[in-house]
């Protein structure tokens, strides 16, 4: 009899979750709002060939493709392609409250880079 | 947290000890410069241990949900909020300030509640906390007006106020001021809510120019004078009605200054994801 088939899991270059909680590390009395964030972070593999949906750049794509020949050389990375900002309310070290937009703070996109 | 480390907590901590075969000083010199670094990207020299008299104006909570795209989420009854469109378009950090009760006339807290003089009321407020590298596009002054019971009984002209804010120059002897005047508006007490002042001329010249801060100067005048409204409309000194001490932290005047620091977009209003 077949084997039973479990979910194949996807190992490919991908976003997965990363939630950042404040009060974790004790920043919550400084931090008004938000009390934490979803940050997400990249893992998988960038297997030759690579496929359209893993955003990689004709360098990424050379490198792979000379990884498959010669393992000396390495894979491209999955790294975050495409980031966004979050606003923080906070007060500052002289008890002043703040509203600032930090850029480059969540992962919306993966790639092979 | 004295001799440790503040990122991670104890717990957390012994376990990476533990994984990591280190010594614990070793340990919490690496989490110090970890939590260094973490405060530099906020911009922060040092982590901040906030005060338990520190007061989150509600206007800056408001904009910060309209931020994050919560903007729907009810604020508080009869609260209206506008979100500074064209002001937050040029920056990437709000920033907000109370003035220092401490430089307050005295003579002028009085005046307010009884003698129905037209003196402007100074307040000061310190701006040095923002960092040099942060360029200002504009500031602006929030002030409350609180209705004034029976305010439909009044006729329209009787209703009518007019608030003067100006930049103070100079102080002469007898505390007298030289002023120029930055923003003015014709109210009718008959309602409640924020009335918000362009001041950027004059925090520009304090950041950028480091001409010295003397202040402001708000005036109100009730233009068609009675003893019963003169100094009741507009929420500018502690005295000036006998409410509770939260209410007055939210509803004292608050300067909020709109700056750019260079890294990275300005604010844009989100909608809810």
């Amino acid at each position: 009899s077949a084997k039973p088939r479990g979910r194949k899991k996807n190992r490919h270059c991908r976003r997965h979750p990363l939630y950042v909680d404040f009060s974790d590390v004790g920043w919550n009395d400084w931090i008004v709002a938000p009390p934490g964030y979803h940050a997400f972070y990249c893992q998988g593999e960038c297997p030759f060939p690579l496929a359209d949906h893993l955003n990689s750049t004709n360098h990424a794509i050379v490198q792979t493709l000379v990884n498959s020949v010669n393992s000396s050389v390495p894979k491209a990375c999955c790294v975050p392609t495409e980031l966004s900002a979050i606003s923080m309310l906070y007060l500052d070290e002289h008890d002043k409250v703040v509203l600032k937009n930090y850029q480059e703070m969540v992962v919306e996109g993966c790639g092979c880079r | 947290e004295g001799t440790h480390a503040s990122l991670v907590p104890e717990l957390g901590r012994r376990r990476v000890l533990g994984l990591q075969g280190r010594l614990p000083e070793q340990n919490d010199a690496a989490l110090r410069d970890f939590e260094a670094t973490l405060l530099r990207m906020f911009g922060l020299q040092c982590r901040p241990r906030p005060s338990r008299s520190a007061v989150v104006p509600q206007y800056l909570v408001d904009l910060y949900h309209a931020q994050s795209g919560e903007a729907e989420q009810p604020g508080p009854p009869g609260a209206t909020f506008q979100y500074p469109e064209r002001s937050a378009s040029r920056a990437n950090t709000v920033r907000a300030f109370h003035h220092q009760e401490s430089l307050e006339q005295v003579v002028a807290d009085e005046w307010a509640d009884v003698s129905g003089d037209d003196s402007p009321l100074r307040f000061v407020f310190n701006l040095s906390s923002i960092p040099p590298g942060e360029l200002l596009s504009s500031a602006e002054l929030r002030l409350y007006r609180q209705r004034i019971p029976g305010a439909e009984l009044h006729s329209a002209d009787q209703r009518r106020h007019r608030i003067n804010v100006y930049e103070v120059l100079k102080v002469v002897r007898g505390g007298q001021l030289i002023t120029r005047l930055l923003d003015t508006r014709l109210v009718q007490h008959d309602t409640s809510g924020w009335e918000s002042f362009d001041v950027s001329p004059a925090a520009l010249r304090w950041t950028h120019e480091h001409v010295p801060n003397l202040g402001l100067a708000v005036e109100v005048l009730h233009l068609n004078r009675t003893a019963a409204q003169q100094g009741r409309h507009v929420r500018l000194s502690r005295s000036l009605h006998t409410t509770p001490e939260e209410d007055w932290s939210q509803l004292r005047p608050l300067l909020v200054t709109y700056g750019h620091d260079g890294k990275g977009h300005p604010l844009t209003r989100r909608s809810k994801r």
